[in-house]
């Protein structure tokens, strides 16, 4: 069962989690006590990739226009700096006493907090990157709102030339986001909902032209055509609805796995 | 031990790198 709810996520934590699990457990195993080696070094190695790792962090948040992200981002860069001085807490006393097992307790917390510090600054930017795929499919659905009040062929073509762009904006990052998603279930209730509103733009941009062409006749079945207009942004409001509502989804269904 | 904490404190060094790289480039 994937843990981490993208590709790029899980190529990034992965490896390190599994590696802090082994380490957990062999940590267990050497309780007995054998001598811990000088991690001064590496841990060294940490401290400075962490202190660039903030700063750039800190930077972004001054540049961002993200005020979720400005919020949620502080406390993860707090957390892998708070791990990484108990990093070399643990290094200096493993330099007094290479037994103490205070010491390895730093090392494992340490360990884990960067892991769930870094897990946390990665969240916040994917959410925020699914905030600003969620903004395209709103204003996609903003266009859908106001296509009841076209009744003009100039009206149609200004709508088409509005609503086009957008489409194919939400059509190219919702495809490239499913791609990234690891949840099978996510993925294809994206696709199909995606191929859904494909589908149905061009049809609903015939009813509107049928429409206009009636009321220019006349009227006569103007109310059915509208109806059927209703019905066709109806659909594809419904299924942007959707994919906002699974772009946001990051929890498994645990059954779905048994 | 040895080779299991310095594997691990390099995994997490480069872990740290590779978030460092995802903010540039979707900070850019």
């Amino acid at each position: 069962m994937p843990v981490f709810h993208t590709k790029t996520i899980e190529g990034i934590l992965e490896p390190v989690a599994q590696q802090v699990s082994r380490l957990v457990i062999l940590h267990e195993e050497a309780e007995d006590g054998n001598a811990m080696p000088d991690l001064e070094r590496p841990v060294l190695a940490v401290s400075c990739a962490v202190a660039n790792l903030v700063k750039v962090g800190k930077e972004t948040i001054n540049s961002s226009d993200d005020p979720i992200l400005k919020q949620d981002m502080p406390s993860a860069l707090f957390r892998v700096e708070g791990a990484s001085k108990l990093l070399e807490e643990a290094s200096g006393m493993l330099k007094v006493d290479p037994y103490s097992g205070p010491a390895r307790k730093k090392l494992i917390e340490g360990s884990r907090g960067i892991l769930q510090g870094t897990s946390s600054l990665l969240l916040c930017f994917d959410e925020s990157e699914v905030r600003k795929i969620i903004r395209e499919c709103k204003k996609v659905l903003d266009y859908l709102a106001v296509a009841e009040v076209i009744e003009t062929m100039e009206d149609l073509v200004q709508f088409l030339k509005d609503l086009s762009p957008c489409l194919s904006k939400v059509s190219r990052e919702v495809g490239a986001r499913e791609k990234e998603l690891t949840h099978q279930v996510h993925r294809e209730i994206l696709i199909r909902c995606l191929d859904q509103v494909k589908t149905l733009a061009p049809i609903l941009i015939c009813s509107m032209k049928i429409y206009i062409h009636i009321i220019c006749q006349g009227g006569k079945g103007a109310e059915e055509a509208a109806e059927n207009r209703n019905y066709l942004t109806s659909r594809m409001t419904d299924e942007l609805h959707e994919i906002i509502r699974v772009l946001q989804l990051t929890t498994y269904d645990e059954d779905e796995w048994d | 031990l040895r080779v299991g904490w310095e594997q691990l404190l390099t995994s997490i060094n480069r872990n740290i790198n590779e978030v460092e790289n995802q903010i540039l480039t979707r900070d850019s």
